[in-house]
């Protein structure tokens, strides 16, 4: 996955993700796809989320998955999570919930409350950081007002490293993928610095809606694995999601 | 581009979607959360009750790859709802409802529900 959030120059600040999912799960090879990559494209559904006629929050996730993995609350945040990959991973978080520990949450399940209870930027972002997880993970929060945003590094139990927009130092836009912020990527799966390379190529005067889906359209950063692109702004309270492929030549992911 | 270190150009110009790398929009449904759980999921289910087939069958095939058997999904068919009752409300409501709607065993919707946890190994 790669996770997108960025600030304009007149403080709006726009949250976009490609989720990336299905590695070694089957290669179709008449079609030259991962087979579960393919096959989640058509349950992808966005989902407005009421209660009493109202909207509480909007999310795009896949038909039958009840957790969430991005979402919107129109006008207070948005939130994305990239998956971190861990010898101390969700493999073992489900197996002690089998042999009844079960003082941890699954990711998806946390997001979904997080979307549907936390009235604020600094309520998710707590909850995000001091919930304790069934699995690893990387949590991309943005808020409504300039300076707010974060990609939160998650142990199962404890929280690494939140890194935060900061503009005076220059820092108009924060890039996860699916390593450490703070270490190199696998140099056979470095999206990170194609991202990064486009996003300082357009700059923050340009930055935008159609801007963002031109970093995520681009390769690596789209791959064979991507099912979706969604973006989302905040202010407006918008998700637009689109289904994504990748037709030869691509990388795998 | 199949190997490192990466090539392409900065894409530009591609919004609003078009062309071989945009495969359509997702479409929008309204989950109501009055409802009771079990209900909440029934309009999107029963549209997507053929592709959520196709999806666990992809699953289901792959795994019977390692597991010629069916060991595995026998285990995640009988032994899954009894193991993963205790998954918090209203979520787990909402599996149950899913699976009667999707006419799905219960522990294969459980087991797509824990999918990404399971994969962050």
């Amino acid at each position: 996955c790669t996770a997108i959030i960025a600030e304009d120059k007149t403080g709006r600040l726009f949250h976009a993700r490609n989720l990336d999912f299905g590695l070694f799960l089957g290669w179709d090879i008449k079609h030259s796809t991962w087979m579960v990559s393919q096959s989640l494209k058509p349950l992808t559904v966005n989902i407005d989320f009421q209660r009493n006629n109202r909207t509480i929050f909007k999310s795009v996730t896949f038909a039958g998955y009840v957790g969430m993995l991005t979402g919107v609350k129109p006008g207070i945040f948005t939130v994305t999570m990239n998956e971190r990959f861990n010898l101390d991973g969700g493999f073992v978080g489900i197996i002690e919930w089998i042999f009844g520990i079960r003082n941890s949450v699954w990711i998806g399940f946390l997001i979904r409350s997080v979307l549907e209870n936390a009235t604020s930027y600094e309520e998710a972002k707590n909850e995000l950081v001091e919930t304790k997880l069934i699995s690893p993970a990387y949590f991309m929060l943005g808020g409504n007002k300039s300076g707010e945003a974060c990609v939160i590094t998650r142990a199962r139990e404890t929280c690494l490293d939140i890194w935060e927009l900061d503009l005076k130092q220059g820092m108009w836009y924060l890039v996860e993928t699916n390593y450490d912020h703070w270490n190199k990527p696998l140099f056979v799966d470095d999206r990170r610095t194609p991202a990064m390379k486009c996003m300082n190529k357009i700059t923050q005067e340009k930055i935008s809606v159609p801007t963002i889906y031109d970093v995520l359209s681009t390769k690596p950063v789209l791959n064979k694995l991507t099912t979706f692109t969604a973006l989302m702004n905040v202010a407006e309270g918008t998700l637009e999601t689109y289904l994504r492929d990748c037709p030869n030549p691509c990388v795998p992911w | 581009q199949d190997v490192p270190p990466f090539t392409e150009d900065c894409r530009s110009g591609t919004y609003p979607p078009t062309g071989p790398t945009f495969k359509g929009n997702a479409s929008w449904y309204i989950v109501n959360l009055d409802l009771p759980p079990e209900e909440r999921w029934n309009s999107i289910i029963k549209d997507k009750k053929v592709e959520l087939f196709n999806l666990i069958q992809v699953i289901k095939d792959f795994i019977k790859v390692f597991d010629p058997a069916g060991k595995i999904i026998g285990l995640v068919d009988d032994e899954l709802p009894l193991i993963l009752d205790s998954l918090p409300s209203p979520f787990l409501e909402e599996i149950k409802g899913i699976a009667a709607v999707s006419e799905t065993p219960l522990g294969e919707i459980i087991f797509y529900n824990i999918f990404y946890e399971l994969f962050t190994v």
